[in-house]
């Protein structure tokens, strides 16, 4: 799949 | 967001204050290694592409934001405004020797062969080997200015932080990152050294010289 995974931390 | 995180986040954000007042107050970059900070800045430029494509949080935006802007400030201040007080002598560790096998590793071990997924990871290797050329600058001249080793102990917390935040997640979230665990843990462990003197010489007073 293309979804990108949300990165939530820095 | 928890407890470790915010305070990992502030601590990472405490040490780029401290090593850019300490720049700016004595006017010189005198044991800073500029090598260290071209790869922080690279970290940070591989990393944060996702400012573009995704929206998380307003302090998520800023502190990219920051980190990015901050990290070429610090390396200009390096190689132009104090280049004069620049250590180059000192700062010889090799940087194709990191930078070449991280873009190797993060090529074959990633969440997904993407290049903003790719790059992320090369980033996230990146800055776990990233003060390595620092360390080697001080292991050279055997010292280190005090408020160089409070800029390295803030800097080294930061990420020992994240452990505790990912046990956390791990534990009342589910969350769980094994690219960012692992790096994370090597970046720490890297520091330790570092931590062991620190507590042992600058928390009591004394100047971070390195055993001959």
């Amino acid at each position: 799949t293309f979804q990108i995974r949300l990165k939530d931390e820095l | 967001m928890n407890i470790f995180r915010l305070i990992g986040d502030m601590s990472h954000l405490l040490a780029i204050v401290l090593l850019l007042l300490k720049m700016w107050k004595t006017r010189s970059c005198a044991g800073i290694s500029g090598k260290s900070q071209i790869l922080f800045a690279l970290v940070f430029a591989t990393r944060y592409l996702d400012l573009f494509t995704a929206f998380i949080s307003a302090y998520n935006s800023t502190m990219k934001l920051f980190f990015i802007s901050t990290s070429l400030v610090t390396v200009y201040l390096m190689y132009f405004k104090f280049r004069a007080t620049y250590d180059a002598n000192h700062d010889t560790f090799r940087l194709e020797f990191l930078v070449v096998p991280v873009g190797g590793l993060a090529f074959l071990v990633n969440h997904n062969f993407s290049p903003l997924e790719i790059l992320w990871t090369f980033s996230i290797y990146l800055e776990s080997v990233a003060i390595l050329p620092q360390l080697f600058m001080m292991s050279k001249t055997g010292e280190a200015e005090t408020i160089t080793s409070h800029y390295l102990f803030a800097l080294g917390s930061y990420r020992a932080l994240y452990i505790l935040n990912w046990v956390f997640r791990y534990y009342f979230e589910g969350f769980f990152d094994l690219i960012a665990v692992v790096a994370g843990c090597v970046q720490t462990i890297l520091y330790c050294d570092f931590f062991y003197l620190y507590i042992t010489k600058v928390l009591k007073g004394k100047k971070l010289s390195l055993p001959a």
